[in-house]
């Protein structure tokens, strides 16, 4: 099945 | 001190009805440049970009860089006071913990301030690099957020997928599946009503719905949202606000493990 990426598995935090 | 006029006042009331149930709490940063917002929802998965840029004020005075820290429910309470002909301006003095309202009738013979508390708020900011994404599409907001709606009532996630056939929304759900495809279509009567897309290369992603429903509320900022997809990276779902600036909406979406 498909699991749910969070915005930093792409993004760095600043 | 900051002191921001905004004629369309109603531009901000909408602002707030399109992020309040996405964001508890946000930092609104306060720059030369204009007015802007960044927060995540508590989950991680999706992020509201918004920028109101000073040129778009009839008066803005930001005298130094400022980070107010708003309740957005609370904010939201405050702004449905505002009439929709209203002009709002925004004042905070220096070190303040308290911003203030002021609602302008447009013939003047009303005139209200609402005084709301400031709070301390962790901001997390994430840095989000310029990217070419694989395919543009450009549709009429209204037609995105009808999708939505009728998406959700099948089922919990919706594949989006941009091939040169067009753009192709699906789910599944216990009751059954559904497709909606929407071709180019630039042949309209108003440019607004078109469908544009702009293709690199096909593209097909999964997302929740019920992140996207929450976006549609921004559908009466602008006529047309803009959906930027590339494999594997959040979608970018933006509504252009007139002469302003935008509200932008990313959403991390489900990939295999």
């Amino acid at each position: 099945g498909k699991i749910q990426k969070l915005l930093s598995d792409f993004y760095c935090h600043l | 001190m900051l002191e921001l006029r905004l004629v369309q006042g109603s531009l901000l009331k909408k602002v707030l009805e399109a992020v309040k149930d996405l964001v508890n709490d946000a930092n609104f940063d306060c720059s030369a440049t204009g007015f802007s917002l960044q927060a995540m929802d508590s989950s991680h998965v999706a992020l509201v970009a918004l920028l109101l840029r000073s040129e778009g004020f009839e008066h803005y005075r930001c005298d130094r860089n400022i980070s107010m820290g708003m309740n957005l429910g609370n904010m939201a309470k405050m702004l449905k006071c505002a009439g929709n002909d209203d002009i709002i301006t925004l004042k905070a003095d220096d070190g303040s913990d308290v911003v203030t309202f002021m609602f302008e009738s447009p013939t003047q013979d009303k005139i209200a301030d609402f005084e709301m508390k400031l709070m301390d708020i962790d901001s997390e900011h994430l840095g989000i690099p310029e990217a070419e994404y694989h395919a543009i599409v450009r549709m009429p907001s209204s037609e995105f957020a009808r999708i939505c709606k009728d998406l959700s009532s099948i089922g919990d996630t919706v594949v989006i997928s941009v091939t040169k056939e067009g753009v192709k929304f699906s789910t599944r759900g216990d009751i059954g599946t559904a497709n909606i495809v929407c071709r180019q279509n630039t042949t309209v009567d108003k440019p607004e009503e078109a469908t544009v897309i702009e293709m690199n290369e096909p593209v097909s992603l999964t997302f929740a719905l019920r992140y996207f429903n929450s976006f549609t509320k921004a559908t009466p900022l602008s006529n047309t949202v803009t959906l930027s997809l590339s494999s594997e990276l959040p979608v970018v779902v933006e509504y252009k606000i007139a002469e302003m600036g935008y509200i932008r909406f990313y959403l991390a979406p489900k990939i295999e493990d």
